[in-house]
Parts: C-alpha cells; structure tokens; sequence
C-alpha cells in the first residue's frame, strides 16, 4: 500500500536503482 | 596481493592496475579482473573506447541504450568521479566498491544521500523527493493522486526532517537510515562478495595469480 510506504522505499523500487542489472547478460 | 603477467598488463593498458585497486577496495585482485571483463563489455557496447558513456550505461541497465531515466542519469553522475561525462575503469571499480557487502555504512549511507541530494545542495529537500518520487510512479506505471503524493511526502519529512526546516540535512539522513535500514538495501549487491564464482564467464580471461596473503 503506497500511502504507508514512506517516499524513499518507493523511489528503491526503480529498476535503476538496482545495480545487479549491471551483471545480466 | 597478486602477480601479474605481462599479458594481463597489456590487457590492463590505459587502465588503472587492478593490484593497486584491489589495495584500495574491498575486492581481490581476481575480482578486480573480473570486473574488468565486465567494463569491456560494458565500454564496448556501443563505442568500443574503453570508456562506458551513458548510452552504454543505461544499455547496461536497461538493455536499452535509448531509455533515459532520472535515477540512472544521477547513478552514471556519481561513478563519473572525474565529471569527464564518462566512467573509466578507476571510476568504475571505487564506485562498485561502495555496493561491496563489506564496505562500510557510513560510506553507504554518504552515497545514497549524494545520489537523492540530486541538485547537490548538500540537503535533501522536498521538490527534489518529490520529482523523484514522481519519476519513480512514471517507470513503474503507478498512478497516485497528487493529494495522495503530497500526503507520503508529508508523512516521509515528518519522520525524517527533525528540525522541520523544510529539507533533509546529511545527519537527519544518516538518523533516518538507521531507523529505516531497508532504504539502504540499494546499497549492497550481494554477488559482489565474491564476483569470481558468480560470474564465472569473466574468470576464463582470468590471468592474475592470486599468492596466497
């Protein structure tokens, strides 16, 4: 439920946030 | 420390040498090459110069070398340590390092205050969460009212902002952290303790000798 996440724990969620990507094939 | 061979030096040429930057970060001099097969891939998916570029860098992440994007754009600013609008391999390997289980929180916690701290202020304040958090919708494809926005923000400083000065000082960020330790989950990639055995396709090129230390 986004409204009792706070800001930041949305904004993680990004896909460019997550630097594993880097690693895919 | 590890040896090297004149082949591996000719590999390393016009880049930093893995045995000085393993000594300066949390990974083995192996690990350092193997992240160095990683930068070629990277580096010559679109220009082969030894160099990732932007479009590189959001192919990389993306596999979409088209795709710009708020975060990856202030992810690609912070590895350009030397704001030459491009990443070499140095760059590369210190700003990994930050990701490195071992590294320490108080290095975690700067970087992820330089990367929402986007108009380098020295604070993190509201507009800036506010584009983010937008931004973030727009990828996602999430819809949320603006009054709805407006309330997660309110509800984000009123927890975070303790002296109600409108913006996020680098301490308040650090206190906020610790009581929410799951923002900086971004902050730690877990394969990077050991690169070697999870990404074996780069240990072939592998040429350093590891003398046992």
């Amino acid at each position: 439920q986004p409204t009792s996440m706070n800001a930041f724990e949305l904004i993680s969620m990004s896909r460019a946030l997550d630097l594993g990507n880097l690693f895919e094939e | 420390m590890g040896c090297f061979h004149s082949t591996a030096a000719r590999e390393f040429s016009g880049h930093e040498n893995p045995v000085k930057l393993a000594s300066e970060t949390a990974f083995s001099v192996s690990e350092v090459e193997a992240l160095f097969e990683l930068f070629k891939r990277i580096s010559s998916s679109v220009v082969d110069d030894g160099l990732i570029n932007k479009e590189e860098f959001q192919l990389a992440l993306f596999q979409n070398r088209k795709k710009e994007n708020l975060f990856a754009n202030r992810i690609f600013d912070l590895f350009d340590v030397k704001r030459k609008g491009v990443i070499d391999f140095g760059d590369f390997v210190r700003s990994l390092n930050v990701f490195h289980p071992n590294a320490s929180l108080e290095d975690k916690t700067d970087f992820s205050f330089r990367l929402y701290d986007m108009d380098c202020t020295g604070f993190i304040e509201r507009q800036e969460v506010k584009q983010m958090l937008i931004a973030l919708l727009c990828e996602s494809e999430m819809k949320l009212a603006d009054d709805t926005i407006e309330m997660i923000l309110d509800q984000t400083f009123n927890d975070a902002d303790v002296d109600r000065d409108g913006k996020i000082d680098k301490t308040e960020w650090s206190d906020f952290v610790i009581k929410n330790p799951s923002l900086l989950k971004i902050m730690t990639l877990p394969y990077l303790r050991d690169i070697t055995t999870t990404f074996p396709s780069f240990v072939f090129n592998s040429e350093v000798d590891e003398i046992a230390t």
